[in-house]
């Protein structure tokens, strides 16, 4: 879940 | 996705607006660094790898494309225009990208999340994107008559890292295990290199005069 979190930013 | 970061994604955005603006409506690129540029298409290109193998939204998907189109179309009109390229600064632009690429490089190899090549590659654009903007500032500190855009095109890039911390600051009180160590730390970084360049920036503006950087 936290994999996905950070790479939800640009 | 809260308010700060909305904000600093549409600043970014805007940024690219105002560079291409200017570029177009002068056909002119004097005063912009090729180097940051070449430099931050790399960084698009580093951090946008999953763009089709991890889907997070219609709203993140849409940017990365105009973020990569809009960079490479910038490259295109610095390196492949023909009235635009005669205009390039080249013999005033002569920051080394070794020193930026391999520090970041080394760093992304050794500080890093996971030992992946996808998460290396990732980390390495985190770090580039913190200091891809030192060849900007050594040009314009370099360029008399800095011109209104331009001036403008620096200071929404700086304000676009600065919101970003707002938003970090925001999603670490209000999302559960949200740490990005990597990502905080070079965003800090990134901000910091443009204070000096805000100060001269506001000045100028508060006192009506035109931007000029002391050397």
């Amino acid at each position: 879940e936290r994999e996905d979190l950070k790479k939800d930013e640009l | 996705m809260n308010i700060f970061r909305l904000a600093g994604d549409m600043v970014h955005l805007l940024s690219f607006v105002v560079l291409v603006l200017k570029i177009n409506a002068t056909k002119s690129c004097r005063g912009i660094s090729l180097k940051t540029q070449e430099l931050y298409t790399l960084v698009f290109v580093c951090r946008y790898l999953d763009l089709f193998s991890n889907f997070i939204s219609m709203y993140n998907t849409t940017m990365k494309i105009v973020f990569l189109g809009t960079s490479f179309a910038i490259l295109y009109l610095m390196r492949g225009h023909k009235v635009i390229k005669v205009t390039y600064d080249r013999e005033q632009d002569t920051f080394r990208y070794l020193f930026l690429v391999l520090p970041c490089a080394l760093l992304a190899l050794l500080i890093h999340n996971a030992w992946t090549p996808f998460e290396v590659v990732w980390t390495f654009s985190i770090y580039l994107e913190a200091v891809a903007i030192l060849p900007q500032l050594v040009l314009l500190q370099r360029t008399q008559n800095i011109d209104n855009l331009t001036g403008n095109y620096v200071f929404l890039l700086g304000l676009y890292r600065g919101l970003y911390i707002l938003n970090w600051i925001y999603r670490y009180f209000t999302e559960p295990h949200y740490i990005q160590w990597i990502v905080w730390i070079s965003g800090i970084v990134q901000t910091i290199l443009y204070l000096d360049f805000f100060y001269y920036y506001i000045k100028s503006w508060k006192n009506n005069v035109k931007l000029a950087l002391p050397s």
